[in-house]
């Protein structure tokens, strides 16, 4: 037969106690310390991924209440079997543009050495904001692929894996958003393949045309619309928690 | 502390000493005929008294529930119970001595969320299984 806990009175707390309360509190959510990041206090990070996270939050937040009718069913899929969702934003940006030859490339490196070990990837998703194209015609169809590059390679061009592939009209303004699940697997699995995204738009014509001239926005934009990778992640075990 | 203490709060003579306990509060305790029912309690623990706002984006706050009280059956029928808790009742009533009572413990728990910053300016939501207690029985 089980026996119930002991009801302890109430007692007052010790500073020390205080603290170490307050770290297993810490410990258990799964917050890393108590002190704030450097940047988070001093320069405001871009703001279009926090925006992104905190609308995530509130759809986790709300689930039981929730429907989810406003959520496309990929997402939602997403979002129930993940433990861990992370935004990286995009910390080195590399334009091959008008002023070179082509093909034309925007490319997208992102910190990722915080990735949670013992986690898996469920989804992976490339952010990026389109505002209407000036140099083209609204209806004119736009093919913008993003690849994952394998291996940089200095004399000749880097080693490319194709992730997503998708068509917007020219015309099209609002966030575009590309499976990566592939390459946040490689990083997770492996460090080493961190290297970037690289991404091209396409007439159909095949005709290679600058992102930015397409409308799309890297991390000079205005900051509630720079770009970011958010991935999903499940937790493979229970976190083991040490008796205090 | 966050939250005004309801009015029968100060009653509780064993409550912690206004500055030195958590930051939090806990919910009243109706007592029935002397005994405290099992139901759920509330201790809130605010990040902005802790300081943590600047890098936890949200919640505000935790909302730590847990199960306290009496189980009383078979003679309070009201109480949500087990056929389990009401065997272990009538097990102690007959042996005080070497069956405890039975146990107030969450019957229904939830998911709960955290929203924050790492050190290189990401931001982490963390989805933590089975935090929070729903409701209690025995």
């Amino acid at each position: 037969v089980a026996s119930c806990p002991q009801q302890h009175s109430p007692r007052r707390l010790s500073g020390r106690e205080k603290r170490e309360m307050q770290r297993e509190i810490l410990a258990l959510l799964g917050l890393p310390g108590r002190s704030a990041p450097a940047g988070a206090r001093h320069s405001p990070p871009p703001s279009a991924a926090p925006l992104f996270m905190l609308d995530l939050y509130r759809a986790m937040a709300s689930q039981d209440e929730d429907d989810g009718t406003s959520w496309a069913p990929q997402r939602r899929r997403a979002l129930d079997g993940a433990d861990t969702v992370m935004s990286f934003v995009n910390v080195v940006e590399l334009d091959r543009d008008i002023f070179y030859q082509k093909p034309y490339w925007k490319e997208f490196r992102f910190d990722l050495t915080q990735i949670p070990t013992g986690e898996s990837v469920t989804a992976a998703e490339f952010r990026i904001y389109k505002m209407q194209s000036v140099t083209r015609h609204i209806n004119q169809t736009l093919h913008v692929s993003i690849y994952e590059i394998v291996q940089d390679h200095p004399n000749r061009e880097s080693e490319l894996l194709l992730l997503d592939l998708q068509d917007f009209l020219a015309g099209t303004e609002g966030w575009l958003a590309f499976d990566v699940a592939a390459a946040s697997n490689h990083w997770l699995l492996n460090r080493k393949y961190n290297l970037a995204l690289r991404l091209y738009v396409e007439t159909d014509a095949g005709q290679s045309i600058d992102p930015g001239l397409a409308g799309l926005l890297g991390r000079h934009g205005p900051r509630s619309k720079q770009p970011f990778v958010v991935t999903f992640f499940r937790a493979s075990q229970s976190p083991a928690r040490l008796p205090r | 502390a966050v939250r005004q203490p309801r009015k029968k709060q100060h009653k509780r003579t064993n409550s912690f000493p206004h500055a030195n306990r958590l930051p939090g509060s806990f919910d009243d305790v109706h007592p029935s005929e002397g005994k405290h029912v099992c139901r759920r309690q509330e201790l809130y623990v605010s990040f902005q008294d802790l300081g943590w706002l600047n890098w936890v984006i949200a919640p505000q706050g935790y909302s730590a529930f847990y199960c306290q009280g009496d189980c009383a059956f078979p003679l309070d029928s009201c109480m949500n119970a087990t056929n389990h808790a009401i065997l272990q009742s009538l097990v102690h009533l007959m042996k005080p001595d070497t069956v405890p009572k039975a146990c107030c413990a969450p019957t229904k728990l939830s998911a709960t969320s955290v929203l924050y910053y790492d050190s290189n300016n990401n931001v982490i939501l963390k989805k933590h299984r089975n935090m929070v207690v729903k409701t209690c029985g025995c």
